[in-house]
């Protein structure tokens, strides 16, 4: 199977990447 | 008001005036005091000594404190501008103004560099990478074969490390996000355009004489 994402694709989906959890209450 | 101010900053360390914040950023003063109120909840979510420590941190990310994340950590230390082991006011409002939506794509670009380049060599290196795509396949429970991380990471490198020195460096960086913009999404929290809604509180607390919109 062809690889098709680079590596800073599925990084940038961590969760403790994603920083718009702090504004929720 | 002198004193309502001299309160705030015994009881914040490193708070700075908002209209001062205000002037080195693209938030606007009522911005800046929103920000305080998100600030005071979680700096006082597990120490209450008005600042912000790592584990306070995960916690306002995960809502579960337990949870030891690299990506957090990294944010965290990137946050952490004086190196002190916490989070200060100011600290917080300059590293959040990166994500502003109107912040310059330069800065959004830098930080993101910083955030990958784990050992703070000036390049993000191969094994860098790899350590970060374990890291997720830990967090997500995602399973991948080994020869397909090497596949990801041949594939990655062969588009992203322009001179094949085995490491990308920040003009290279730039480079490559131009081509694959998606990437810089994370680095803006369309939240902070409405901080002043999630957080109207602050107008009860502030500490300017008239509100600067």
């Amino acid at each position: 199977e062809p690889v098709t994402m680079n590596a800073f694709e599925l990084i940038s989906t961590s969760q403790g990447l994603n920083l718009n959890s702090l504004f929720e209450k | 008001m002198g004193c309502f101010s001299s309160k705030v900053k015994r009881q914040f360390p490193g708070h700075e005036d908002p209209v001062s914040l205000a002037s080195q950023t693209a938030f606007t003063v009522s911005e800046v005091e929103a920000l305080f109120e998100l600030y005071k909840s979680i700096s006082s979510s597990v120490i209450d000594d008005g600042l912000i420590n790592k584990e306070e941190f995960q916690l306002a990310i995960f809502k579960n404190r337990k949870k030891e994340n690299l990506f957090a950590n990294r944010i965290f230390d990137l946050f952490d501008v004086k190196k002190k082991g916490v989070i200060d006011f100011s600290d917080f409002v300059r590293s959040l103004n990166v994500f502003h939506p109107n912040a310059p794509q330069e800065d959004k670009i830098d930080f993101s560099f910083k955030l990958y380049d784990l050992e703070n060599t000036g390049f993000i290196e191969r094994r860098e990478v790899k350590q970060m795509l374990i890291a997720l396949l830990c967090e997500s429970e995602m399973k991948l074969a080994d020869d397909t991380i090497e596949l990801i990471l041949d594939k990655t490198f062969r588009e992203a490390d322009v001179n094949q020195d085995g490491k990308i460096d920040l003009s290279e960086w730039i480079n490559f996000v131009s081509k694959n913009p998606s990437l810089l999404k994370i680095m803006t929290l369309p939240y902070l355009r409405d901080i002043t809604t999630t957080f109207p509180s602050f107008v009860f607390n502030s500490e300017v004489d008239e509100i600067a919109t």
